[in-house]
């Protein structure tokens, strides 16, 4: 299972 | 995208472009903390290696804008003006900074790969990284007024972002411990600055420390 964390912020 | 983040983003950009212009227009980076300069380099380059995950073209073009400009001003600083560097004064070991924001980075993370230990790492890193422009205000006792708006511009984004994440946690549910605990520290840092700014800089004054 692949978990990527975003970050969607500067 | 809330008014909290957008103007914590505009003053973060204000903030870079008011020592930018302040290098170029008086052709001097007197007051200015190279060291400093190089940490926050170090910061957008760690945390914007997710540049091809895309968000949005704002989201693009301002990590672009940042990692730029924080290239911009450490070659005016090392290499254009470096005459003008007030390196007898910039003596923050700045070792004492990095290690460790990289070790907490290995140990406190959301997820144990290389991308995301260095997103860590750049949030802890950037928390600190203004301590040796504070410390060397703080040795030659004095500011001029335009780095006192700089440090402003730079302190308030900061401090708008926790505005930005109370409102995401309340209307989104949407919360990040790191980031959050990181810049609570980074502008709680820059209050006795703060303090000094609105008591005298917004008064006219030039930001002077008691001897």
């Amino acid at each position: 299972i692949e978990s990527v964390v975003t970050h969607d912020e500067l | 995208m809330n008014i909290f983040r957008l103007v914590g983003d505009l003053s973060h950009l204000l903030a870079i472009i008011i020592l930018l212009l302040k290098i170029w227009k008086t052709r001097s980076c007197a007051g200015i903390s190279g060291k400093s300069q190089i940490l926050f380099a170090i910061v957008y380059t760690s945390r914007y290696l997710d540049l091809p995950n895309f968000v949005s073209m704002y989201n693009t073009l301002m990590k672009i804008v940042f990692i730029a400009a924080s290239y911009a001003t450490v070659y005016l600083i090392y290499m254009k003006f470096k005459a003008t560097y007030d390196h007898n004064h910039d003596t923050f070991r700045v070792e004492f900074l990095v290690l460790p924001s990289f070790v907490l980075a290995l140990l406190i993370n959301h997820d144990f790969t290389v991308l995301e230990v260095l997103w860590t790492f750049s949030i802890y890193m950037e928390s600190v990284a203004i301590l040796p422009q504070l410390f060397m205000v703080s040795k030659t006792g004095e500011a001029e007024s335009i780095t006192s708006h700089y440090l402003f511009a730079l302190g308030s984004y900061r401090a708008l972002y926790i505005l930005n994440w109370i409102y995401r946690y309340t209307t989104e549910d949407h919360y990040d411990l790191i980031a959050i605990v990181a810049g609570i520290v980074q502008t709680v840092l820059y209050c006795d600055f703060f303090y000094l700014y609105i008591t005298k800089v917004l008064k006219g004054k030039k930001l002077q420390l008691p001897a």
